[in-house]
């Protein structure tokens, strides 16, 4: 199964 | 203070329209380049990017950092005041406590004035770095609609796989399952039926349609739309407006354990 990822994952908060 | 002149009503009546249900409250950050808006949705899975460049306006005029922190619900009541074809005037203070707008009819000598009371907004700012993208599809935007449409009847994610000169979009429902490809395609006659795929390796990732059929409700807003993705990381979903101006929207993908 695959789950759904935030885009905290990915993305850096300023 | 601000005061940006829009020729048409409609690009910010369309730009409200298609974010308003995936962002409710969103400070409309005005400096001297522009409008800009960051918002993430409830759940922190996709994000509204959206510049209107100064240039989109005429005049525009803007001295300091302005946030304007506004509700979108009470945007579009005030804004579907405006006809399509109005002239649109956005006014603020240095330290607003109101956002002013003015509608001009262009045939008519009619102006309508309206104030939208603004609220402090604590957003959280993504940054979003630079990214090489794997695979690039332009394709026409009703068509991309349509696509996500369908296939959402059918399945709750999509998975989106960009090889050498086709792009193909797979779901496997409870029903049943559906793909649609699309090749590369350019014609002097339609060139707004093109489709083009640019890519530098195959991508193959996995997305949520509920989110993919919410943005496509900027579909309005051009007539074609920009795929962008690499593995394992967010896909980007642009609406290119008139001078350099934009609609992004990212979306987390979907990865398996």
């Amino acid at each position: 199964a695959k789950n759904q990822k935030t885009l905290a994952a990915f993305f850096t908060k300023k | 203070m601000l005061e940006a002149r829009l020729e048409q009503a409609s690009i910010l009546k369309k730009v409200v329209d298609a974010i308003k249900d995936l962002v409710q409250d969103c400070n409309f950050d005005c400096n001297d380049s522009g409008i800009a808006l960051q918002a993430m949705d409830n759940s922190h899975v996709a994000l509204v990017s959206m510049m209107l460049k100064s240039d989109t306006f005429s005049p525009f005029r803007c001295d300091r950092n302005i946030a304007l922190g506004i509700n979108l619900n009470s945007f579009q009541k005030v804004l579907r005041c405006a006809q399509n074809e109005d002239i649109l005037t956005l006014k603020a203070d240095d330290s607003p406590d109101v956002v002013s707008l003015v509608f001009e009819s262009s045939e008519q000598d009619r102006i309508s004035e309206y104030d939208i009371k603004l609220m402090d907004i604590d957003q959280e700012h993504l940054g979003i770095p630079d990214t090489e993208y794997a695979a690039t599809i332009t394709m026409p935007s009703g068509e991309f609609q349509r696509i996500c449409r369908d296939l959402s009847a059918l399945s709750e994610s999509v998975a989106i796989e960009a090889e050498k000169n086709a792009v193909k979009f797979v779901c496997n429902g409870d029903i049943g399952n559906g793909a649609i490809s699309l090749r590369n395609h350019s014609s002097v006659e339609k060139p707004e039926q093109n489709v083009n795929i640019e890519l530098s390796e195959p991508v193959a990732l996995t997305f949520s349609l509920k989110y993919l059929v919410n943005f496509c409700k900027a579909s309005g807003l051009s007539g074609s739309v920009k795929l962008c993705l690499s593995n394992e990381v967010p896909l980007l979903v642009e609406y290119e407006l008139a001078s350099n101006s934009y609609l992004r929207f990212y979306l987390a993908p979907k990865i398996g354990d």
